[in-house]
Formats: C-alpha cells, sequence, structure tokens
C-alpha cells in the first residue's frame, strides 16, 4: 500500500522516513592531521577531573591506514567498539579555525545535528546550515564559554515568536571534560515556541530546512599550557577530533511523497505524489493547475487537481480571481482549446461552429461548423446549440438556404426571396 | 410542404462581383 493515498485511494498526507542524512556522506575538512606529512599528535588522558593527567603520543600519517584519521571517519557506520575519528591537525587555534562541510544532496529538514567527539569539546563551535547547495550560510546554532566575546552573542537569550528562526549561543555542552567522548547535540526546534503547532509555521518550517551543514569549530580547550617554554607536546594535544557526525531528520517532500529516490543523474529527489512534481514536491505537475500548490497537513492532502479541458487541451494556466470567484474550488483556465472549442473549459463550440448534442463535449467532434448559404444567410456565425443560421427576409432552414412560404427566389443576391405577389 | 433551395445560377451578381462565392 502506498503511504501516500488510504485504502479507498483518497490522498492523505506522507512523509520519508527519518533518518541520519549524513550517513555514508562526503565531509569535506579544512585541517586533517596527517594529510601533507606525517605528524605527531598527543593525547591527554585522566582519571577524572582535577586528576593527574597522562599524555600519550601517537603519529598521524595519510598513507598508512592504520594512522590515519580521514573525513570519511565522520560519516562511516559507528561502532562504540571500534570508534574511528577524523582529526584536525594540531594546535590550529582561535583566530584560525577548522571547519567541517557537509552536503546532503537536497533539502531536508533538519531534526538535530550530533557531533560525538574523540578530543575535548570545543571551547567555542558554529553550527550553519544552507539552504541553496553552499550559496549562502545561515548560523544554527553557537556554542562556547564566552558566547558575548567570541560571537557578541547573549548567553541563552530566551526564543520568542519574532526570534524563532535565529540562532542562539549557548555555553552548555562546552566544558573540556570529558577528555573524550563528549557529545554536543542540537536540536532545532528545542525551545522554539511554535514547534508544537509545526505544522502551521511556515517559519519553522523555513528554519529546519536545509541542504549543506557546516561545522567551524573556533577555538580549542587548553589547560594554559600552550604558551610555555617548550610548548610543543603541549601543542600537539589540542586538536579537534570528532567520530560521528549525525544530521537527523526528513528528505524535506512538502507532504506529498513518503521517500527520496535517485534520479536519472543521480540526485536524491522526492518521489512525488498527489499530483506535485519537483524535487521538493514543492509545485503542481503540468496541467495540474486547477488550485495553488499547497503543501499537505495532517488534515488535508492539499493535491494537485488537473484542469477541466474535455479533453481539447493539454495545457492549462492557473488563474487566483477565477479561484476565488468559485469559493477557492477551481482556478484552472485552458489554453489553446482544439477540437473548435473554446472557453476556459473547453466547453463550447467557438464561434463559427454549432453542438452536435449526439456526441459527448469531450468527443473530438463535438463541434460542427455552422453551415450557412452564402446568399441566404446573413451571416456565418450560427447558434451555438442548434445550429441555426440567421437567415435574409423571406429565408428559411437551417442553413438559410430556401425561401420561407410565400415568397419566391429573386434574381438579386441582396434580397434572394422576394414575396410572391 | 418543402421550398426548393436557392440556385445559385439564377442570381444576378452585376454589381455585386464581390459577393460572389468563388465556386459559383
Amino acid at each position: 500500500p502506498d503511504p501516500c493515498y488510504d485504502e479507498p485511494g483518497t490522498p492523505r498526507r506522507c512523509i520519508p522516513d527519518f533518518v541520519n542524512a549524513a550517513f555514508g556522506k562526503e565531509v569535506r575538512a579544512s585541517s586533517t592531521c596527517g594529510h601533507k606529512t606525517p605528524s605527531r599528535f598527543c593525547v591527554l588522558s585522566s582519571a577524572d577531573k582535577g586528576a593527574e593527567r597522562t599524555r600519550t603520543c601517537h603519529t598521524c600519517d595519510a598513507s598508512d591506514p592504520r594512522k590515519y584519521h580521514p573525513p570519511a571517519y565522520l560519516t562511516d557506520l559507528n561502532n562504540p567498539h571500534n570508534l574511528t575519528c577524523w582529526q584536525s591537525e594540531n594546535f590550529v587555534q582561535f583566530p584560525q579555525n577548522v571547519t567541517l562541510t557537509l552536503s546532503l544532496g537536497k533539502k531536508f529538514e533538519v531534526t538535530y545535528v550530533s557531533l560525538q567527539f574523540c578530543s575535548p569539546r570545543p571551547e567555542s563551535m558554529v553550527i550553519y546550515k544552507s539552504m541553496d547547495y553552499g550559496k549562502t550560510w545561515v548560523p544554527f546554532q553557537f556554542y562556547s564559554t564566552q558566547c558575548r566575546k567570541m560571537y557578541n552573542k547573549p548567553n541563552r537569550a530566551v526564543i520568542t515568536k519574532q526570534n524563532e528562526q535565529e540562532a542562539v549561543c549557548t555555553d552548555s555542552h562546552t566544558d573540556m571534560h570529558p577528555l573524550s567522548g563528549g557529545l554536543i547535540a542540537f536540536s532545532t526546534l528545542d525551545g522554539r515556541p511554535s514547534a508544537h503547532d509545526f505544522d502551521n509555521s511556515p517559519v519553522l518550517q523555513d528554519w529546519v530546512t536545509a541542504t549543506d551543514i557546516k561545522v567551524v569549530f573556533g577555538r580549542l580547550h587548553t589547560f594554559g599550557d600552550e604558551n610555555e617554554d617548550d610548548s610543543e607536546p603541549a601543542r600537539d594535544s589540542y586538536f579537534y577530533s570528532v567520530s560521528d557526525l549525525q544530521v537527523g531528520g526528513r528528505c524535506k517532500c512538502n507532504g506529498h511523497a513518503s521517500r527520496c529516490v535517485k534520479d536519472r543523474e543521480g540526485s536524491l529527489v522526492c518521489d512525488c505524489k498527489h499530483n506535485t512534481a519537483g524535487p521538493e514536491c514543492d509545485r503542481c505537475k503540468p496541467f495540474h493547475y486547477d488550485r495553488p500548490w499547497q503543501r499537505a497537513t495532517a488534515r488535508e492532502a492539499n493535491e494537485c487537481v488537473a484542469c477541466n479541458c474535455n479533453l481539447h487541451a493539454r495545457r492549462c494556466r492557473f488563474n487566483m480571481e477565477l479561484y476565488k470567484l468559485s469559493g477557492r474550488k477551481s482556478g484552472g483556465v485552458c489554453l489553446n482549446c482544439r477540437h473548435n472549442t473554446a472557453g476556459r473549459h473547453c466547453h463550447y463550440c467557438k464561434e463559427g461552429f454549432y453542438r452536435d448534442l449526439s456526441k459527448p463535449i469531450s468527443h473530438r467532434k463535438a463541434c460542427k461548423a455552422c453551415d450557412c448559404h452564402p446568399v441566404g444567410a446573413a451571416g456565418k456565425t450560427c447558434n451555438q446549440t442548434t445550429g441555426q443560421c440567421p437567415c435574409k427576409d423571406g429565408v428559411a432552414g437551417v442553413m438559410c438556404n430556401r425561401c420561407a412560404k410565400g415568397y419566391q427566389q429573386s434574381r438579386s443576391p441582396i434580397a434572394p426571396c422576394i414575396k410572391i405577389p | 410542404e418543402v421550398m426548393p433551395t436557392l440556385d445559385m445560377a439564377l442570381f444576378d451578381w452585376t454589381d455585386y462581383e464581390d459577393m460572389k462565392p468563388v465556386d459559383t
């Protein structure tokens, strides 16, 4: 059964499965250890906060699969018993930053972005989103122990209806401990007043929509030993390292598809139902313009409806005025009515033709040409339903091709029938 | 009683050449 239709085939809202949209996707990292030449790095560990720290050093080497920490580890299968970690170069410290960029391949409605760290969590970082495939970026969330200083934003600002589409800065999740295994999880709708009525909130629907996610690590946590003499071992201990980057959400299809598929070009697109079209089912498919496109809701599927052109036209367009006049029922206007029909639904015969009532209006030959006599008729246009031509004085017949009773034919084409004396 | 159809050959088209149907 198709989730987009109930048993009798009535359309209903449907949404794709909730997935980790980052899984298996390529992540571009602005810095990866050992990428150019093998490098040393050291891992700090301590039983718990305040206990003495121990430092063990290793080599990061891109040419050795056992020692490499590529960005691919961010979105590979996350095995807690065998963590694979991407790792940046050492001590890329503010004002320098390290960026991770992930393209989702299409618009997604993002529910959360999470990062599981192999290193201490950053002192400051920002999660951005793009809605135009990386052309422009919008902040999603700021994290910092010093929101005002680092990002000129208040810490934990209250979110109101007026600013629900703005990123907030918070000092939560910025503790340096645990030194490994810390998690940052950003929930896009957390604390947003309209979240409970998401269906009717275009603002939040827009807010959670993203085609790309970018994480910018802005400042490393340190123990303050990075500037001491012989600081090299210390600096070799400060880097960003993440084992798992997740982007939880659904392929955005506006309620008109239950899954996303790869199209011929290999791009991810919605498998649109309800006569909708486009990668996000965000418009009506051709010839289905009898009412404006709308997102589906829990109560109403808002499927697109075909124009009614009585099989006489292949194209139509939407007219808002007609739609309103019809009580928001029908606004389609057929284009290029064929078979000698006319009207917004190609439902009557055009001038010079009349209805053949022995055939339905949808029949190709529903309209017959008027057959008005070149001399007896006063014009070539006949009555739409009877085919009666306009006759000159004294002339009779549907086609005005004979004189009326009491009249006889004359020699004048102007007055073809004259009264019998 | 059905009246005969108009006979195009009977009409005098002098002065009405422009009205004369092509096939007459």
